[in-house]
């Protein structure tokens, strides 16, 4: 889970 | 972003804006619980760390200072707005919401996606939020008379919970090594906090009668 890094959801 | 994560979204600026309706147009905070809006605040300072380092869209940007405006206003309102304070009912309000913080970021301590403060401070507040809406319900069960902003108010709340476990499902199953189990359990346990209150208010509205929580 790497992307998760990034926080995009609010 | 898909369909169900924009509903979300929405759903979420509609809880705040139907509140701040209430608390601005009426000037009305009554069953309204100000230990609730008090952990969101702090959920969203938390969250919200990297807003000035991390940029990831402007959307992004925009929601997330509208969340973190919205919501120590709110708090700010409640507090000190010299006719809205009046209207606060804290004898009800008694929620113990500050042993709910220490649990959190001690759990974040233990569990997070890696050990650093911006990572600690995020999974601090998925813990955080995930029930930050105890001491509303504790409020609306207390609350006699519910009136129909606060039944919205928490309706959108929940709804935007649901839509985003939606997303979730939705994302798992288009986006490549989509999963995220800190997200993920923290959400659920969040959304079945709701689903005694969409019982009674599905039923309030099927029946036509006024929302009623039984104690």
């Amino acid at each position: 889970s790497s992307n998760q890094r990034d926080h995009d959801e609010l | 972003m898909n369909a169900f994560r924009l509903a979300g979204d929405m759903t979420h600026l509609l809880s705040v804006v139907v509140l701040l309706l209430k608390i601005h147009t009426i000037k009305s905070c009554a069953g309204i619980s100000l230990k609730t809006q008090e952990l969101y605040a702090l959920v969203f300072a938390a969250r919200y760390l990297d807003l000035f380092i991390h940029f990831i869209s402007l959307y992004n940007t925009v929601m997330k200072l509208v969340f973190l405006a919205s919501s120590f206003s709110i708090v700010w309102y409640m507090r000190r707005h010299k006719i809205v304070r009046r209207t606060y009912d804290k004898d009800h309000d008694t929620f113990r919401h500050h042993f709910l913080v220490l649990p959190c970021l001690a759990l974040a301590l233990l569990i997070n996606e890696r050990f650093t403060f911006r990572e600690v401070m995020w999974a601090f507040s998925i813990y955080l939020e995930a029930v930050a809406i105890l001491p509303q319900l504790v409020l609306l069960q207390r609350t006699r008379n519910i009136d129909n902003l606060t039944g919205q108010y928490v309706f959108f709340l929940g709804a935007y919970r649901v839509l985003y476990i939606l997303n979730w499902i939705y994302r798992y199953f288009t986006e490549p090594h989509f999963v995220h189990w800190i997200s993920w359990v923290a959400g659920i346990v969040q959304t079945l906090l709701y689903a005694d209150f969409f019982y009674y208010y599905i039923m309030s509205w099927k029946n036509n009668v006024k929302l009623e929580l039984p104690a």
